[in-house]
């Protein structure tokens, strides 16, 4: 996956996502595409989920799955999560649920709580990094403030970091593939340099949904694993997405 | 780096929005969710309309467990036991799931599978 939250020059936060899923899970040799990959995207959908008829968030989500990997909090937040690699990681999260010590929360019901009940960045932040977890993640947080953008790096019990929009040092986004911010990406799977490439080519002057569209759709910010894009603005209360494909030549991932 | 090497990197794209021409598979339909119904009513619709989607996806997952596991041991696992799981996962979530394995006719083990699909695949 890649996610950014921007700031642009009038301190608007716009949040962006592609979903890469599918890794390893059966190459169709005939179509050059991860089987599961293509399978998910039939599934994708948009959901406003409505308490009294009045929206509490929006997402976009794969159907029948329950709990949220991107959503929006009309006018308060914008959440995102990545995967996050690690020989700590869920299975061990899962034995223990079956074991029994299941103070740990599932990763994407803990982001679906956190859009259902969470009513600001800074609320919403706090239950992103303390909540234990069964999994490690990043989840990548955007406000409705100047300086509201963040990547949180999480163990399946610790906040190992929070890494901020920081105007004054120059950093006027913040951008997360599937590696601590850091540490080198693997160097097979570099996402991040192309993406920080085109954003910084981009200038925080031109930063829009519409140039973060062109960032997410540049391979191999584009690749085989990407089934959608979704663009957010949190004061406009806007969600979009769409169906992506990655026509060859094209990096598997 | 390797991965820089063109065609597999290319020039930062412009122009691409609104989305059209080859990376552009299609846009995304709406759906709502009443979070007044009762948990297990809530996915009905969206279901109903994705059901054929959600079974071809699930027989892919089978299909590739049954490669590695030929016997079908590995699907009997998830049939027999995660729905066990089900009752222990923290309310809404484990009643939005039956109802989900109750629209699509998808045994309930395995759209438990699906939904923590996440915490399995963190290695």
């Amino acid at each position: 996956c890649t996610s950014l939250v921007a700031e642009d020059s009038n301190g608007n936060l716009i949040h962006g996502r592609n979903m890469d899923f599918g890794l390893f899970m059966g190459w169709d040799m005939k179509n050059r595409s991860w089987l599961i990959t293509e399978k998910l995207k039939p599934l994708v959908v948009n959901i406003d989920f409505q308490r009294g008829n009045k929206t509490v968030f929006k997402s976009t989500n794969f159907a029948g799955y329950v709990g949220m990997l991107t959503g929006i909090k009309p006018h308060a937040f914008t959440l995102t999560m990545n995967e996050r690699f690690s020989l700590d990681g869920g299975y061990i999260g899962i034995v223990e649920w079956i074991l029994g010590n299941r103070d740990g929360m599932w990763m994407s019901f803990l982001t679906r709580s956190v859009l259902e009940n969470a009513t600001s960045y800074e609320e919403a932040k706090n239950l992103l990094a303390q909540t234990k977890l069964l999994a490690p993640a990043y989840f990548i947080l955007g406000g409705n403030q100047t300086g509201q953008g963040c990547v949180i790096t999480r163990s399946r019990v610790l906040s190992l970091d929070i890494w901020e929009i920081e105007l004054k040092l120059g950093r006027w986004y913040v951008l997360e593939t599937n590696y601590d911010h850091w540490k080198e990406p693997l160097f097979l799977d570099n996402r991040r340099t192309p993406a920080m490439k085109c954003m910084n080519q981009t200038t925080q002057a031109n930063i829009s949904l519409k140039t973060v569209y062109d960032v997410l759709s540049t391979k191999p910010v584009l690749n085989k694993l990407t089934t959608y894009t979704t663009l957010m603005d949190v004061n406009k209360g806007k969600l979009e997405s769409y169906i992506r494909d990655c026509p060859n030549p094209c990096m598997p991932w | 780096s390797a991965q820089f090497v063109p065609p597999y990197t290319e020039e930062c794209q412009t122009g691409m929005y609104p989305p059209k021409g080859p990376t552009f598979k299609g846009p995304v339909t709406w759906y709502t969710i009443d979070l007044d119904l009762p948990p297990s009513e809530r996915w009905k619709l969206i279901i109903t309309d994705k059901k054929a989607a959600l079974v071809n996806m699930i027989q892919a997952i089978k299909d590739l467990a049954n490669a590695f596991v030929p016997s079908g041991k590995l699907i009997d696992l998830v049939d027999k036991d995660l729905p066990l799981i089900v009752n222990t996962l923290p309310y809404p979530f484990n009643e939005e799931i039956k109802g989900v394995a109750t629209a699509s006719g998808v045994p309930l083990g395995e759209v438990v599978l699906y939904n923590i699909f996440y915490e399995i695949f963190t290695v």
